[in-house]
């Protein structure tokens, strides 16, 4: 018996919108814990993480481990159709996911479950040498401002400040952010933009992102939302001097 | 120039 009731619709939208512009399907598990996924594009460049604790929702039932595979771009379609403030609730059956939205009116989706041969790969533990904390608004917006001059974006973070940056051919870009937190080391990466824009569909998750940066090393984004009980966290391949 | 990397390098 699997069964989940949440009352935010928004979670699960805005988590799917960066998950399914990522990956094509997944395998996310139910248990007693809560859902959780792991999933890996298919060239390897974006991992994404999704951690939905029991707490997080209303009603909250799973008797024994489940695999839950879906295609990503199906399950979106239906989250699309959640209004504000629609109660969603989910469960399965042979062979279907069924999402049912609860407002004015009952709506009811079955979403055909696929095959997945594969183990849901596990994320790789990295040190990282920098953590800060960004307003995710800020984030967003500096992804708009230097997608004026390149394809490409610099993160680069100091005892000071985060900034974002990026040399263009017809001119450059830079934002600046106090970030106000203990940071001892410097460190920068280059990422693909539209990798990062990908990411960022997820804006209704949290306030703020947790990024931890190194040198030539993948960019770590969390976002959590604040009871602690959820998060949607991804790793991004960061583009490397040949 | 730099090129994209793929997480498999720092998988393990």
């Amino acid at each position: 018996m699997f069964k989940a009731v949440l009352s935010d619709s928004n979670i699960l939208k805005t988590s799917f919108d960066a998950i399914s512009s990522i990956v094509d399907e997944v395998q996310m598990m139910a248990d007693e814990e809560g859902l959780r996924l792991d999933a890996l594009d298919r060239s390897h460049i974006t991992f994404v993480h999704l951690e939905l604790k029991k707490g997080v929702f209303d009603e909250y039932q799973c008797d024994e481990t489940l695999k839950i595979n879906v295609d990503t771009e199906e399950l979106m379609k239906v989250l699309k159709r959640a209004k504000a403030e629609d109660m969603v609730e989910l469960t399965v059956d042979e062979g279907n996911l069924i999402v049912t939205f609860e407002g004015e009116a009952k709506r009811k989706f079955k979403i055909r479950l696929i095959d997945i041969e594969y183990e849901a790969p596990s994320p790789p533990e990295l040190e990282y040498p920098t953590e800060f904390e960004v307003p995710f608004s800020l984030l967003k917006d500096s992804i708009q401002d230097i997608g004026i001059v390149s394809d490409k974006i610099s993160l680069q973070v100091n005892e000071e400040k985060f900034q974002a940056s990026a040399e263009g051919e017809f001119g450059d870009a830079k934002v600046e952010y106090v970030h106000g937190e203990r940071i001892e080391e410097s460190a920068r990466s280059i990422f693909s933009l539209e990798k990062v824009k990908e990411m960022l569909k997820a804006d209704k998750f949290s306030e703020s992102a947790v990024i931890r940066l190194g040198n030539d090393m993948p960019l770590n984004l969390a976002l959590k939302m604040a009871s602690d009980e959820g998060e949607l966290s991804f790793l991004l391949a960061p583009r490397i001097e040949s | 120039q730099e090129k994209q990397s793929s997480l498999d390098a720092f998988f393990n």
